[in-house]
């Protein structure tokens, strides 16, 4: 199998395979390539999984995390918990040609990204506002806390410590992320 | 979430992940996906890996740069891949997840954590000699 150039990305999302292999085939470098195919798995919004519109958290909002790593200089860019901007890893991409940082994060990531001209869109949509609903409609189940009052298995919050006997039964975290739910 | 692994003829390495993480988090939790070592790590000498699955286990293992390190040892992708799931599956023999491994000639391999519904993970390749990207399966382990 040893022939190169060579483009492999976790799970079936071929349309992104395919527009990062046509950047190399036209010549392009392997950063340009990593980050079109990862944009088009944004436009696509893979599996739900990438992009805009998927994985509302507790408030029912989207926000996005992305990285980008250069195996030459050992450069990256990342940007995690971005709000209002699409295009997540042309922001990692800029947070590492733009700034001598690596990581930056949530509020002020998107004010960068406003500030090297990315574009400051909803993220919602009316699947993700859907998948909010029907999760606040059972309760708030599933969701990611332990040892709260009120139960959270049975009950929405807000949520406080418990601070009597830790219940060490709870279900694992890994059983609420599947293929259809993951990171 | 998609981790990206991209290697052209000379050998140079290029790594990239991009998600919108677990359904109804905490707002404010981040994942595996976005940190370095974690969610994807390159070196062009050796190669790149990427891992999705559960980030909230995964990112304690850093199993992407594990899996670089073991093919810089010697191992080729496919055992690299299985001994980073390999260190996960020790302390958490119910996590969900998987790790993509290339190497800078060009090998590559993948290796997933067998659980109840999901005994197989499906990974995406386009390389020389294709007219387009095919599907491959490796079995969990």
């Amino acid at each position: 199998k040893a022939e190169l150039p060579l483009v492999i990305n976790t799970w079936p999302f071929r349309n992104a395979t395919e527009a990062a292999w046509r950047v190399l085939e036209a010549g392009g470098s392997v950063l340009d390539a990593v980050e079109k195919g990862c944009a088009q798995c944004e436009i696509d919004q893979c599996d739900g999984s990438v992009g805009y519109g998927g994985s509302p958290d507790e408030n029912g909002e989207t926000t996005l995390d992305a990285m980008i790593m250069n195996g030459n200089t050992m450069e990256i860019g990342a940007v995690a918990q971005l709000r209002r901007i699409k295009n997540a890893i042309g922001v990692a991409r800029a947070v590492m040609e733009h700034t001598k940082h690596t990581f930056l994060v949530g509020e002020s990531a998107s004010l960068f990204a406003e500030s090297m001209g990315f574009m400051r869109e909803d993220l919602t949509t009316n699947h993700s506002r859907s998948i909010h609903s029907k999760w606040l409609d059972q309760s708030c189940q599933p969701n990611y806390w332990k040892n709260v009052v009120p139960d959270a298995s049975k009950s929405c919050g807000p949520y406080h410590p418990f601070k009597g006997v830790k219940n060490e039964k709870q279900s694992p975290l890994q059983q609420k992320i599947n293929v259809h739910n993951h990171d | 979430t998609i981790g990206m692994i991209a290697i052209d003829k000379a050998g140079n390495v290029a790594v990239g992940t991009s998600t919108n993480g677990a359904t109804h988090k905490i707002p404010g939790r981040v994942g595996d996906s976005p940190i370095p070592g974690a969610g994807a790590y390159a070196d062009s000498v050796v190669g790149g890996a990427a891992a999705t699955g559960d980030g909230d286990i995964m990112m304690r293992f850093l199993p992407s740069y594990q899996a670089v390190e073991y093919m810089r040892m010697g191992s080729d992708p496919t055992a690299a891949c299985q001994k980073a799931i390999g260190r996960i599956q020790k302390y958490f023999p119910n996590f969900f997840g998987a790790v993509i491994c290339a190497n800078s000639t060009g090998s590559y391999g993948a290796a997933c954590n067998k659980i109840p519904g999901f005994k197989e993970f499906h990974f995406t390749v386009f390389r020389m000699g294709l007219s387009k990207p095919i599907d491959e399966v490796v079995i969990c382990i």
